[in-house]
């Protein structure tokens, strides 16, 4: 979802 | 993966690499806020708490390993390595960091992306990472004149929200969806707190002297 994406950067 | 956030990623290494760096070599804190390295620490504690729960890539994993361990190693030394602590300016050092943490907890509270443990603390190191730095600005304010070490790591510290502000950017037109206001917005008044020392900094230390 779209959220895991923003959990990518640090 | 940008090539912004990668140079913001390696901006940010380069910074508490400096700072470890000047700790460990030259065992000085001279004109450092431990109650920066503080709110930093609490920063990295809030945010990675995914770490063992989420695994993104080895790169993710081991980058916030660094973070993690740089900030509490540089608090610890700052703290209770005794050459190191010496030199730590503790009268100069009293902006009143934790009034600032109650005031991004209870922001996260009310602002957030989903009402789950992780992402409220996630969301709250967000907003206590973009006001982190107002400690050590005020110490620097304070002690007018600073050593080079210390101006990059500032510099460095501030430059990496900034390249990540274009890495928002170039995700915003390439990747649809990607839409974090609260991120962007607290990246962006984390850019802004640096304005003026940018500007003093380009314009001493281009210049060859220190940071007045």
């Amino acid at each position: 979802s779209k959220n895991d994406v923003t959990k990518d950067e640090l | 993966m940008n090539i912004f956030r990668l140079a913001g990623d390696m901006t940010h290494l380069a910074s508490v690499l400096v700072l470890l760096l000047k700790i460990h070599t030259i065992k000085s804190c001279a004109g450092v806020s431990l109650r920066t390295q503080e709110l930093y620490a609490i920063v990295f504690a809030t945010r990675y708490l995914d770490i063992f729960t989420s695994f993104v890539s080895v790169y993710n994993t081991f980058m916030k390993l660094v973070f993690l361990g740089s900030s509490f190693s540089i608090v610890w030394y700052m703290r209770y390595h005794k050459a190191v602590h010496r030199t730590y300016d503790r009268e100069q050092d009293t902006f009143r960091h934790w009034f600032l943490v109650l005031p991004c907890l209870v922001l996260a509270l009310l602002i957030h992306e989903k009402f789950t443990f992780l992402e409220v603390l996630w969301t709250f190191s967000l907003y206590l990472e973009a006001v982190a730095i107002l400690p050590q600005l005020v110490l620097l304010q304070r002690t007018r004149n600073i050593d080079n070490l210390t101006g990059q790591y500032i510099f460095l510290l501030g430059g990496y929200r900034g390249l990540y502000i274009l890495n928002w950017i170039y995700r915003y037109f390439t990747e649809p969806h990607f839409v974090h206001w609260i991120t962007w917005i607290a990246g962006l008044v984390q850019t802004l707190l640096y304005a003026d020392f940018f500007y003093y900094y380009f314009l001493r230390f281009i210049g060859g002297r220190g940071v007045e």
